[in-house]
């Protein structure tokens, strides 16, 4: 069983789009798959075309209100389970700060449930805020999806100290499952230099598979559909298929 | 006088780069301008090419330690001055939210300058939490950068609820100064549908002027520069000049 965080307080560098597209690869692949959204904006739940406003998610079960159990949702077309979010998730800072190791609050809450999975996948939102680090706290290891752009790069010094931070106090088994390359644009040098720059930066940590830009991944969430669903023939399905095919390899030979 | 605050939660939706090209073509048309970088990764900062990390910045303003005239900088090639930012802010939760009229700190730290300026240009962090709510109470109106894409529109409702709030609030005059549609690709259809959306939701707030998806936007800051001045005759940097003139006649008309 497997706890994997997508973090990376860089806005909009694909964090949604992978644990929306690596969950659905690896559901295909036969692995039993849970989808945690831990972002306020709900995007990760709109992308598998739920609306969780009127509904019980992440926010009930984080305050105490509602158990985990309650409010996953199962996702036929992917073939994943997904504990939704809402808007709601905004106000959950000032609701769980004042209690004592409120940092443990998901990981207890997983606990209940991860023995029915292989892969647990959660989508951060774009800050190093609470939900973060109880995403963190939770967590066995973190994906960082790095878009391969310039602004991209500055903020990855930071997020490693978080990183740390955590593992240091909260979370001694935290480690990095590996950078990933997004929004890969073959036409602009920019991108090339990025990726040089961040694989001899972080020699071995950064995947093979690179995920191109590819307007299919950007169209599907209109559609409430993962884009290896939405998609299976575009060139950024193929990638989050290949990825999930790379990453599985890697626990093989572990 | 003019504060205009350029916010959305969403992140990667072309925020700081609104603030880094949009200020530097209203210098360039004779106006006297201050960008604050009001977020932790402090991409604006590294944008006008400044490292902020060893100086005294936003961060130390806003906690009373330094004071607004003695953090800022002036950048020459822009023809702006800059309060810089740096991961320094990301403590400021802690330090300010126990004091009472926390909200307005930036406010109150820009009262001291604000005479010496024609616009003043606040850059925001992905998210609705305490920095973007010292700069909603700072702020006279709001621009809101929307990507042309999917997962850009579900945030929107969110957002112009907090402006509801901080100005039924903390500060009554704040208002929408109007949505500017970013990173347009004229090849994708999706494009095209999400502006049609946005100009039929919200018709007369959206700006005429759509800023194209363009790599020299995304290059100029790896050479510290606006792409105003690192590509002149780039689409994107033509896009914000007229972006400019647009809101300056505007201006001239109210
Ligand atoms: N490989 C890709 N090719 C084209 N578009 C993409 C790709 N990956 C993501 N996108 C689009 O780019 C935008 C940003 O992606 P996404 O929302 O997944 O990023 P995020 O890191 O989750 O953002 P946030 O920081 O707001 O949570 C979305 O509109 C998405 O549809
Ligand atoms: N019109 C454009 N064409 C091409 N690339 C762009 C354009 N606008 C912004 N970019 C690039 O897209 C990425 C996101 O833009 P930017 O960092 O300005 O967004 P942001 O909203 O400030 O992000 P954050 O939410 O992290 O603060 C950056 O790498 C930037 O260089
Ligand atoms: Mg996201
Ligand atoms: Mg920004």
């Amino acid at each position: 069983m497997s706890k994997i965080a997508v973090v990376n307080q860089k806005g909009g560098v694909g964090k949604t789009t992978t644990v929306v597209n690596l969950s659905t690869a690896f559901a295909q692949q036969g692995k039993r798959v849970l989808v945690v959204d831990g972002d306020s904006q709900a995007n990760a739940t709109s992308g598998f075309g739920i609306n969780a406003r009127k509904m019980q998610n992440l926010y009930h079960v984080l305050i105490g209100e509602a158990d985990i159990d309650d409010v996953i949702v199962h996702i036929k077309d992917a073939g994943v389970d997904l504990v939704p979010s809402s808007p709601d998730l905004i106000g959950v800072d000032a609701e769980i700060k004042d209690f004592e190791h409120w940092e443990l609050f998901l990981k207890n809450a997983l606990k209940k449930v991860e023995s029915r999975y292989d892969y647990i996948f959660i989508d951060a939102p774009p800050s190093l805020g609470t939900l973060t680090i109880l995403i963190l706290a939770a967590a066995d290891s973190v994906l960082i999806p790095v878009q391969a752009e310039y602004y991209a790069l500055e903020g990855v010094a930071q997020l490693l100290e978080t990183i740390t931070h955590v593992r240091r106090t909260i979370n001694p088994s935290l480690n990095l499952k590996g950078f990933l390359i997004t929004m890969f644009d073959k036409r602009t040098k920019l991108a090339e230099h990025v990726e040089e720059e961040i694989r001899r930066i972080f020699p071995n940590l950064v995947f093979d598979t690179v995920i191109p830009r590819s307007v299919r991944l950007a169209e599907a969430p209109s559609y409430g559909l993962p884009g290896v669903i939405y998609d299976p023939t575009s060139s950024g399905a193929k990638a989050y298929m290949e990825l999930a095919k790379e990453m599985l390899s890697h626990e093989e030979e572990a």
